[in-house]
């Protein structure tokens, strides 16, 4: 890039240009600047269209201007030299040609090309950045407003938010500028981590307004998980989500905001309680059924039917006896799991065998068919089997011997 | 079989026959079990019954017997010295293991229990006993015979035949049939008297009866009117299925 500062001129310049001249001029400017001609003298044979003696100078391959003809300086500094510069790291090419002949003398053209810096702040196409944007030569850089840092994109503002308040029994939390407008493209996590005995609860104050779009989705979101489950996502404008008993000693709270919205956020506080037990529900009910069990009560979990507790293999009980523990969580717990009749034993040589045996579903409620092997056998009763609570499987068909009915043999001769 | 005819292979599939130690039939009735009389089988090993499905011929030697598991003979029949009351005469015979049911060898259906047996009814007998072709008397037939015969009425069945000088029994537990030359024979005891008769083409069959006794087929010569009596199967089909019951 050390050329590109100079002149550019006809050959012959100032004397005049023969005829048969041609020039073919191109500088290419580095990242982020532009290559850009001043013309102070313009003095070639005028015709229509330029068609006989021009300068076409074009912008990576685009024709950006004609010229022929004579131009006096101030013309060429108001209405003509604004246009000549390439984009931004591309190339200028200048054509210069004389046609065979002409009818006097003509001086040519002379301009000065140099390199200039690229204002990407000012170019909608390339500056993005959400907040403040800075040129510099080769470049341009984003900043940010007080309470909010650059994104790893480097150009978009994400508001400050997020705190780790683990070990903290009570306390305050609240989207960025509460009870202001809180910031466009927060990403904010709280984490919230107690003695394991206890349980946080979560309680929104009033004002609660997180953006929902008019069709109810959340544009911006609150979402609390615990070590189970995700709560929300929570957002619009009222009423502000009910208490929440998290039943969880650590919990995060994920605040999400996109670029646009004016809207106050939330404010919530946060305290412990002991934790409880909750009644176990999956595929299983509990004797005294209670919303919560305290630290010691003891309950009978008794499976679904068609369910059985996976205690140890092979027994099928139904039943357990469990006791509430002082983190919440009951002990002994056993999944209730489904009852599997298995494959029926038919033996391999049984004339009633299974339609698809491999593609069987063997658990509970589950149906599974046959046939017979012979057409000396028909099926008795329906052709299938259902799957029973117990294990078992109901009366399975049977396939019964044809009898008294001789096969009637051809008589054709 | 006295005035029957030949049976083509497939024709009586579900009929059995028994060749030692005594010479008789069986009728299959599923594919572990088989139905005869109970003086064919009575006391005699297990072991020692050679007993042959699926074929007319007796004289194929490349069949073999199917290897019985047990025989159940019913524990109401009674044997004697002279034999004199053929009541209950029907034993259960189960097979080592199941047969292959094919064209040639299907079982027999049973009756309902309380079915009866009408007079005049038309059933079909077969088996290989004696027989009187071609102006000759044969102990036994090579190919199965059969023959349609009719259910003689109550009171014809009472004048029973005197056998060795003594009155012969006729219980509820049996039907007689025969007719004009038409009978069956030492020799097919234990094989079946199906209904209806073969000849009409209309199944399926039921085995109404069991050869049981008679008088000598060939007193009287050919062509008298014969009468032999037969286990009536439908006061045994209770007993059938509580044994086959039992025994699975």
């Amino acid at each position: 890039y050390s050329t590109l500062l100079g002149w550019v001129e006809s050959p012959g310049y100032p004397k005049g240009y023969l005829p048969h001249t041609s020039l073919n001029w191109t500088r290419c400017a580095p990242k982020g600047q532009t290559v850009s001609i001043r013309l102070i003298h313009l003095d070639l044979e005028n015709s229509q269209d330029c068609e006989n003696d021009a300068v076409k100078i074009s912008s990576n391959g685009n024709l950006i201007a004609l010229l022929c003809g004579e131009r006096d300086y101030e013309e060429l500094h108001e209405t003509v030299n604004p246009l000549l510069f390439s984009s931004p790291g591309g190339c200028l090419t200048l054509l210069f040609h004389s046609d065979y002949s002409n009818t006097k003398r003509h001086t040519g053209f002379r301009g000065f090309y140099t390199l200039q810096d690229f204002n990407e702040c000012e170019d909608e196409e390339i500056n993005k950045c959400t907040h403040f944007c800075h040129n510099f030569i080769g470049g341009y850089r984003c900043s940010c407003r007080h309470g909010y840092h650059l994104d790893e994109d480097k150009h978009t503002c994400a508001g400050d938010c997020g705190e780790n308040l683990s070990g903290l029994k009570r306390g305050q939390i609240s989207s960025p500028f509460w009870p202001g407008e809180y910031a466009e493209n927060a990403n904010c996590k709280y984490t919230l981590s107690v003695e394991d005995h206890l349980q946080l609860e979560l309680h929104f104050s009033e004002g609660f307004d997180v953006e929902q779009s008019p069709e109810g989705d959340c544009m911006d979101e609150l979402r609390i998980e615990t070590h189970s489950e995700t709560l929300g996502p929570f957002c619009g404008n009222k009423p502000p989500p009910p208490p929440l008993l998290t039943h969880s000693s650590h919990v995060q709270i994920h605040f999400i905001s996109d670029g646009s919205g004016t809207n106050k956020g939330f404010n919530l506080h946060f305290r412990t309680r002991d934790k409880v037990c909750r009644p176990l529900t999956s595929n299983s009910n509990m004797t005294l059924l209670k919303q919560e069990y305290h630290r010691g009560e003891s309950a009978t979990v008794t499976c679904d039917l068609g369910y059985v507790v996976d205690s140890a293999p092979g027994n099928l009980s139904r039943q357990y006896s469990t006791t509430c523990q002082s983190n919440g969580v009951w002990a002994p717990l056993y999944a209730c799991e489904i009852v599997d009749c298995g494959r029926p034993n038919l033996g391999h040589d049984s004339i009633l065998q299974l339609v698809n045996p491999e593609d069987q579903n063997t658990k509970y409620g589950s149906q599974i068919q046959f046939y017979c092997t012979s057409n000396f056998y028909t099926l008795e009763g329906h052709d299938t089997s259902t799957c029973k609570a117990d294990g078992e499987w109901t009366l399975m068909p049977k396939c019964n011997e044809v009898c008294g009915m001789p096969e009637t043999s051809s008589t054709g001769r | 079989i006295l005035g029957g005819k030949a049976a083509m292979l497939g024709e009586i599939p579900w009929q059995l026959l028994i060749t030692e130690p005594n010479f008789g039939a069986a009728s299959l009735i599923s594919d572990q079990w088989a139905v005869t009389a109970a003086h064919v089988v009575n006391g005699v090993a297990k072991e020692s019954i050679k007993l042959y499905g699926g074929l007319i011929d007796t004289t194929r030697t490349d069949v073999s017997p199917i290897p019985v598991e047990k025989v159940i003979v019913h524990s109401s029949y009674r044997e004697a010295l002279i034999q004199t009351n053929y009541n209950n005469d029907i034993a259960l015979i189960k097979f080592r293991s199941k047969v292959k049911l094919g064209p040639n060898l299907l079982p027999i259906c049973l009756p309902e229990v309380n079915r009866g047996v009408m007079e005049g009814e038309q059933g079909t007998a077969s088996g290989w006993g004696a027989s009187f072709q071609d102006n000759k008397w044969h102990r036994t037939t090579d190919i199965l015979q059969h023959v349609d015969i009719p259910v003689m009425s109550l009171t014809e069945c009472r004048k029973t035949p005197r056998l060795s000088n003594k009155a012969m029994t006729f219980t509820n537990n049996m039907f007689c049939a025969g007719g004009k030359g038409r009978d069956s024979c030492k020799g097919d005891s234990g094989g079946p008297f199906v209904s209806p008769m073969l000849s009409s083409g209309v199944g399926p069959h039921y085995l109404i009866g069991i050869v049981s006794w008679g008088s000598p087929c060939g007193k009287g010569g050919a062509t008298g009117d014969k009468k032999g009596y037969y286990t009536k199967v439908e006061n045994y089909v209770s007993w059938i299925n509580e044994i086959k019951k039992n025994e699975t």
